[in-house]
């Protein structure tokens, strides 16, 4: 996962 | 965004809406799921605690109320409002052989040991199987009603169309993850067995039956 954006999908 | 990715998000809108609105026209549950969407509502308030640490857009934001606000008004629905349609006997999937072997996998499988990112995971794991009482409900009765069918494509076409997004963001960002990808593939595979009786009877205007 990316540290600084989280998950971006539902 | 891409294509896939807001049409699989927007059949897995209607597939909720579709629902709601059969419960709520028929004044009557009959033919759901109630364990299916015990794990459902589990799914998505386990996935969206990231609501208040993380904000990815509006939509995003959006989206995630919307799914928790709906399978909480499902859940009231069927165990309040409409309780005496809810079918209790054919609704006997044991929902605990899936909640603790998902948690457990999570504890084991994850892509950081923290606690929302290993709920994040459960939340995965766990949406992959939690149709499984619904189509355990179907294959006991034998048979769904035309607009439970209509859900259950809808619900099932959103992680098809999840799958078609990750390998498009594959090869146009480089973006992938191996958990959802794995977790939404089992996901899709379990609705293939429906997905044939869906077009090859209700598209035709035929009830979904099973052969007896």
């Amino acid at each position: 996962i990316d540290e600084e954006e989280g998950h971006d999908e539902l | 965004m891409n294509i896939f990715r807001l049409a699989g998000d927007l059949s897995h809108l209607l597939a909720i809406i579709l629902l709601l609105i059969k419960i709520w026209k028929t004044r009557s549950c009959a033919g759901i799921s109630g364990k299916s969407q015990i794990l459902f509502a589990v799914v998505y308030i386990s996935r969206y605690l990231d609501l208040v640490t993380t904000f990815v857009s509006v939509y995003n934001t959006v989206m995630k109320l919307v799914f928790i606000v709906s399978s909480v008004a499902t859940l009231y629905m069927m165990y309040v409002k409409f309780k005496a349609t809810y079918d209790h006997n054919h609704d006997s999937f044991r929902i605990e052989f899936l909640l603790v072997p998902c948690f457990v996998l999570a504890l084991l499988i994850h892509a950081a040991f923290t606690p929302l990112e290993i709920l994040w995971t459960f939340s995965i794991y766990l949406e992959a199987v939690a149709i499984l009482p619904q189509l355990f409900l179907v294959s006991k009765t034998g048979e769904a009603e035309s607009i439970t069918s209509h859900y259950l494509f809808a619900l099932g076409s959103y992680r098809a169309l999840y799958l078609l997004n990750w390998i498009y963001r594959y090869y146009a960002e480089g973006h992938y993850d191996l958990i959802a990808i794995f977790a939404g593939a089992i996901q899709t595979i379990l609705y293939c067995d429906f997905f044939y009786l869906y077009i090859t009877k209700v598209l035709k205007g035929k009830k979904l039956q099973l052969p007896a």
